[in-house]
C-alpha cells in the first residue's frame, strides 16, 4: 500500500516540478507532511514563482494559486494519461499571458490526444483548432449555434 | 480512441435532440453565462457514471431531467456518447464504442440503465471498459468549473487523498 | 431584535428585486426560512433569470450564481451606504455582455461615490476613468506603473 | 468623504515606499498576476482595521510585513490613507482625515497602532470614526477577490447572519 502510493507519488512530483517551472518559470514540488508515514499526514504544494520568496500557497494571490492548481492537475494527467480531456473554465483567474501559457500547452498536448475545452477568454479560443458556439433560446432549451474553424 | 459525438435529449437544458460532432484534436465550447456550456460537460460524467448527482448539480438523478415552465416534463433523459475505438484502447472487437445512459421517472422512484454498444450492461462493467483505457472518476481527465478553486482551498489532508486514490 | 432585522431584511429585499431586474432582466427575491422567527433558519436566494424556469441556486451555471450574489451585495450596499467602494475581480465569472452590465452600473453609481475596482476585464477598465497600472519588479517589490486616462 | 491618496511602506509586496493618488468617480486597478493588485485592497482592509490577519491571507500580523530572500525583513509596516472630508462625513473640524496603520515586531511580539489625524488612538475609535460615515466592517463595501464565490457556496443560515450584523 505504501509502496503503491510512493510510487504515484514520485511520479506526479516529477511532473509537477517539470510543469510548474514551464508555466510560471519558478520552481515548485509537491512535500508530504510525513515522509515515513504518508498516510499520517496531508500533502502540501510549495511553490516559488520566478524570483519569489517561497511562500505557502495560502499568501499567494488568486492568479499564482491557480496556475499552481493547474500544474497539479496536468502533473496527475501526466502520470494517469487518458484518451480524452475535457475541462470547464480552467483559465479563468489568469491574466492574458498566463492565459496563453496554459492554452499553449494545450494545444501542444492535443496533437497526441483530444481536448474539449469551456472557455470565455480569448486566448484559449484562437489556440483551439474549432469553437463550437453555445445559446440558451426561449423555454429554458439550449442550442448549438455553429462552429467556427480557425 | 476519442469522442466522435454525443447525443442529448432532455438531459438538463437539453429540451430538444442535440448532437454535437468532435474531433480527435482541440476544441473550445463558448457562448453566454447561463447558455449549457457546464451541461455539456455534466453529460459527459453523466453518461460515463463518473460522478454523483451531487456533483452534476441536481439534488436527486431526476432533477437531470428537462423542465420548464412552458411544457409538460419529459419522463425520461437520455446521454449517448460514442468513440472512435479503432486504436482499441477498449479492449473489444469494434472500431466504434456507443456508450447510452437513460434514467427514467416512475410514480415509485427511478431506473438507470447502461448500455455498452446496444447491451444493457451495469455501472461496474462500464467502469471496467473504461479504467482500460485509462478513464477513472479520480484520474481528473473531466475538469467540472470549480475544480482548480476546489483544490487551492482544500486541506493538505484531501489534497493527499487524490493521490492515494490514483495509486 | 426582530424588528431591526425585518427592517434591514425588508430594505435589502427591495433593493435585491430592483437590481437583480437590472442586471439580468430576470425576477429575484430574498426568502427567510422561518419568516415567523427569522433566527431559527436562514435565508435563500431565489431567482428566475429571464425567460428561465424558477430554480434553486445550486442549480444554476457559475455566471448567473455570481451575478445573483453581486445583486445581493450590492442591495445591502444600497441599505447601508458607504463613502467610497472597493471591488477585487468581481466580474471574473461574467461573459462579455454580463461584465459590461456590472461595468455599467458601476459607472452609473460612480457619479456620486467613489469607486476602486480591480479587474482584468476589458469592460470594465473601459468603463472607467482611469486605470493604475501594477507591476512587479525584482526583489518582489511592487510598482506603479503609471495611469491610464479615459 | 472620498479617499485621497493611500501611502505603503513595508506592508506585504510594497517593499518601498509607493503613494497612489485617488479621485472621487471610477478608478480600476489592473496588471498581472501577482503584481500585488489586491495587496492594495488588502492595504485598505488593515489600516482601517475592517478585517482580520486571516482575511488578509496571513497567519499572523506579523507576516504583512515585507520579506524577500534578497535583503533582511524590515521590523515593521506602515498603511496611511488620507481622506477628503469637506462633506464632515466624519463628524470632526478638518476637512482632511489621515488615519495610519503601524505594526513593529519586536522580540517578544508585535505591537500594532492606529493614527487619527496624527495622534495615538485605539482600534475602537477608528470604528466609531468610520461608522459614523457608514463604513463598518460587516457593510461590504470592500468586496475582496472571492468573496462572491463565498456567498454562492456559503449556507443559507450564514447567509441569513450577513443582515444580523448590519440590522
Ligand atoms: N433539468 C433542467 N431542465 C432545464 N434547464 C436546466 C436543468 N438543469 C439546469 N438547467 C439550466 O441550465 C442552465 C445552466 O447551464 P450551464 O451551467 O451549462 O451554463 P454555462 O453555459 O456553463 O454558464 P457559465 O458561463 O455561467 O458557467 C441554468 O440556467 C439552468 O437553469
Ligand atoms: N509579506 C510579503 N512580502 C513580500 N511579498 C509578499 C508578502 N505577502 C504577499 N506577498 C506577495 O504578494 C503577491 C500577491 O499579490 P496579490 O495577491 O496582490 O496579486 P494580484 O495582483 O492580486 O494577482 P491576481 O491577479 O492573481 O489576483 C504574491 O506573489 C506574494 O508573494
Ligand atoms: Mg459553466
Ligand atoms: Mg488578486
Amino acid at each position: 500500500k505504501k509502496e503503491t502510493f510512493m510510487e504515484a507519488f514520485e511520479g506526479i512530483n516529477e511532473a509537477f516540478k517539470v510543469i510548474f517551472h514551464e508555466l510560471s518559470d519558478g520552481s515548485g514540488t509537491l512535500i508530504l507532511d510525513d515522509d515515513e508515514d504518508p498516510f499520517a499526514g496531508g500533502l502540501t504544494l510549495k511553490v516559488q514563482p520566478k524570483e519569489k520568496t517561497l511562500r505557502r500557497l495560502e499568501a499567494m494571490s488568486g492568479g499564482e494559486k491557480s496556475l499552481t492548481a493547474l500544474a497539479f492537475v496536468f502533473a496527475i494527467q501526466k502520470y494517469r494519461p487518458a484518451p480524452f480531456y475535457a475541462f470547464d473554465e480552467i483559465d479563468m483567474f489568469l491574466d492574458g499571458i498566463n492565459a496563453d501559457k496554459v492554452a499553449q500547452r494545450v494545444k501542444k498536448s492535443a496533437k497526441n490526444v483530444q481536448f474539449i475545452v469551456v472557455s470565455l477568454r480569448k486566448p484559449m479560443i484562437e489556440a483551439a483548432e474549432r469553437t463550437i458556439g453555445v445559446t440558451m433560446q426561449q423555454n429554458n432549451i439550449t442550442n448549438i449555434t455553429g462552429m467556427e474553424l480557425r | 480512441m476519442y469522442i466522435t459525438e454525443i447525443e442529448f435529449l432532455n438531459f438538463k437544458s437539453f429540451g430538444k435532440k442535440v448532437k454535437i460532432p468532435f474531433f480527435d484534436d482541440f476544441t473550445t465550447i463558448s457562448g453566454p453565462n447561463g447558455s449549457g456550456k457546464s451541461n455539456i460537460v455534466d453529460g459527459i460524467l453523466f453518461v460515463l457514471g463518473l460522478s454523483s448527482s451531487r456533483t452534476l448539480r441536481a439534488e436527486k438523478l431526476t432533477d437531470l431531467i428537462y423542465s420548464s415552465d412552458e411544457s409538460k416534463k419529459p419522463d425520461f433523459a437520455q446521454v449517448t456518447i460514442r468513440f472512435n475505438n479503432s486504436d482499441h484502447a477498449i479492449p473489444v472487437d469494434s472500431d466504434e464504442v456507443v456508450i447510452s445512459r437513460k434514467i427514467k421517472e416512475t410514480d415509485s422512484g427511478y431506473y438507470s440503465y447502461f448500455y455498452f454498444n446496444g447491451k444493457s450492461v451495469s455501472l461496474t462493467d462500464i467502469h471496467t471498459h473504461l479504467a482500460k483505457a485509462g478513464v477513472t472518476p479520480e484520474g481528473y481527465n473531466v475538469v467540472m468549473q470549480g475544480d482548480v478553486t476546489r483544490i487551492t482551498t482544500m486541506t493538505s489532508l484531501q489534497r493527499r487523498k487524490i493521490i492515494d486514490e490514483i495509486a
